[in-house]
């Protein structure tokens, strides 16, 4: 055994390499925190479980990363956050799909790897499930922020889906009646 | 989306994942995220978890290919994180975090940039966007 270790990330894509620094340095400072707070749980003996859960809810509590707090909108500008937590050693794991109001999908994924015999719950019976568990949720409108419904706008105009940074483009061809390309 | 790999001393290790998805999705889509073996995964050997293009993360099963390939071609956590990235699909589909029980870090991905961070407990830490040269 060598020793713990840790990795976390914001999401990938298009970034482009002239981001302005009033939008890369609260990134970069926002991973640095959450880096921060994953390495001082894993010193102080936490499970990585709890780590990992840990930083990614901090993760999902900052506007500027694609979940939670700042998830990207559906074609309809609504928001569908989804989840999943797995460990190592028993190969336990949670996912959840289709939340609207939790503040924090991941600690929901980890409630149903831990208090179902469940691995998925999805939409009505996920956010059923949430509730039934007490964990804290908000009015939908608290995840939408005004970036990305202006980057819900952009991509209506360029009639595509967008990936976490990728920069629109001009109109693709429509394949079969619908935008293919992710 | 957002994602935490993570190895303690005794060799646990965990992942996970969380996402609002895609910009401009389909009401109901599922992405990734929430599929175990694609864009979350762990086992004994490494915990994965991948950011990117959800279809062709789903399609190349790329979380639990990193594990197949260190489980059974023997690669090391970054031979196999790389060569899971290469194959997902096309460049621009995908990026990854990934630890290994022996305290290995590898962050590979194939688009412009991931914004990633990690640290090791011989003191390395890293915090990046785009390619370090």
């Amino acid at each position: 055994m060598v020793g713990w270790a840790i990795a976390l990330h914001g999401g990938a894509g298009d970034i482009p390499m002239d981001l302005p620094d009033e939008r890369r340095i609260p990134r970069e400072t926002a991973l640095r925190h959450c880096l921060d707070l994953g390495v001082s749980a894993l010193k102080s003996g936490r499970h990585p479980l709890d780590v990992t859960e840990l930083v990614v809810r901090e993760l999902e509590n900052h506007p500027d990363f694609n979940a939670g707090k700042g998830s990207v909108l559906t074609t309809q500008g609504t928001v569908e956050m989804e989840a999943s937590i797995m460990d190592g050693k028993t190969k336990r794991c949670g996912a959840v799909s289709g939340l609207t109001t939790v503040v924090n999908p991941i600690s929901v994924a980890r409630l149903v790897m831990e208090k179902t015999p469940h691995i998925y719950l999805g939409f009505d019976g996920a956010q059923a499930f949430a509730r039934a568990h007490g964990v804290e949720t908000v009015e939908s409108s608290h995840f939408i922020t005004p970036e990305n419904i202006a980057r819900l706008k952009q991509a209506k105009e360029f009639n595509r889906v967008q990936l976490d940074y990728t920069a629109p483009t001009p109109n693709l061809p429509e394949v079969s009646g619908d935008s293919q390309i992710g | 989306t957002v994602g935490c790999v993570a190895v303690d001393s005794a060799g646990n290790l965990a992942s996970a994942t969380s996402t609002g998805g895609y910009v401009n999705k389909m009401v109901g889509r599922i992405g990734d995220t929430p599929v175990i073996g694609a864009g979350t995964y762990a086992n004994h050997l490494c915990a994965v978890s991948a950011t990117g293009k959800g279809e062709y993360i789903i399609r190349a099963t790329v979380a639990r290919e990193v594990a197949a390939l260190m489980e059974y071609k023997g690669l090391s956590l970054t031979e196999a994180a790389a060569y899971a990235v290469e194959q997902s699909g096309p460049r621009g589909c995908c990026g990854l975090v990934a630890v290994s029980a022996n305290g290995e870090v590898a962050m590979p991905y194939n688009t412009t940039g991931m914004f990633r961070a990690c640290a090791t407990e011989d003191g390395y830490t890293e915090v990046a966007i785009w390619p370090k040269n």
